[in-house]
């Protein structure tokens, strides 16, 4: 699975996600990285969110849509809506992967759960950092 | 507003302390070479719905990454691929699910987003949609890569030993999508 969230010049949020599922899937099984809520999510008024990972949990608990609900009613900010969801919430009940967020300040998070996360960024300021873990 | 950009290429399926240090450079590359196509749209003005399309077709068109060019093999050894985009001005979303031929998953989810009445459009009527709108195709061999079926025929093994295996979350190396 491959994902991108941006911020542009006029303050709007996105988030795109692409995916070739799981290997050996049968029976025209989706996962969640087209499921809008799951795996893919955005709102200027929240945050954008685009995950990987076990797509069966995070249909489920609904990840990306969680997180950014979170920032728009519990006043958290992304990277603590998201840090909740992926280690707290989803963890506990076998849900490995994670998910890169951004709020409407630019402000990035990249949170995960297990390993072999394949990430790439480029901040506010320019700063551009690569990182395998 | 200031602007910004992250990226994923996925995960589970191959960790940096089993990686060569070759392999490493390629994926480091191609992430950097992702996230630096969709930046420099942003710094254009470019939308971040260009800037998030432009980043991810670097990486559906790598073989590095489970997305267009590289994709998992389905049990039946062909490749099923799902997209989907949102933008959060509005809300308005598009998504696409089992497209099997069509070059560029999250380009047609986009189309699905601004050209259609639909969220989600999924299998043969989504290839038929794309094909109303002139999208490119290709064969679904043109997905293909020798790591990804060698990692079906090991996918295939454990599920012969074990017919939950494929619900289990803990068989990280064939589990991830």
């Amino acid at each position: 699975t491959v994902g991108a969230v941006a911020l542009d010049k006029n303050g709007n949020l996105a988030a795109a996600t692409s995916t070739g599922g799981m290997t050996a899937k049968r029976w025209g099984r989706i996962g969640d990285s087209p499921v809008i809520g799951a795996g893919t999510f955005a709102d200027n008024q929240s945050c954008a969110v685009s995950a990987t990972g076990h797509g069966e949990y995070f249909i489920r608990y609904n990840v990306a849509a969680d997180i950014c609900a979170r920032v728009a009613y519990q006043k958290v900010t992304a990277a603590q809506a998201a840090d909740e969801v992926i280690h707290n919430v989803l963890k506990p009940v076998g849900g490995t992967g994670g998910v890169i967020v951004m709020d409407n300040k630019g402000n990035i998070s990249q949170p995960f759960n297990t390993q072999g996360m394949y990430r790439a960024s480029i901040d506010t300021q320019g700063k551009l950092s690569v990182g395998i873990y | 507003s200031p602007i910004a950009i992250v990226i994923h290429g996925g995960a589970g399926t191959i960790n940096r302390a089993n990686m060569s240090e070759e392999r490493e450079q390629q994926y480091r590359a191609k992430l950097e070479q992702a996230i630096k196509a969709g930046h420099a749209l942003l710094a254009q003005g470019a939308s971040s719905l260009d800037a998030t399309i432009a980043a991810i077709q670097v990486m559906e068109e790598s073989e590095l990454f489970n997305a267009g060019k590289g994709a998992v093999y389905t049990y039946e050894g062909a490749h099923e691929l799902d997209a989907s985009i949102m933008w959060g001005k509005n809300r308005q979303a598009g998504a696409v699910a089992g497209v099997k031929t069509i070059k560029s998953p999250i380009a047609l989810a986009r189309a699905v987003m601004e050209k259609s009445d639909h969220v989600m459009l999924s299998g043969r009527g989504a290839e038929t949609f794309a094909e109303s709108l002139g999208f490119e195709k290709v064969p679904n061999t043109y997905f293909d890569s020798d790591a990804r079926f060698e990692q079906l025929q090991k996918a295939k093994e454990t599920l012969k030993l074990d017919k939950t295996a494929q619900s289990d979350p803990l068989l990280l190396d064939y589990k991830f999508g």
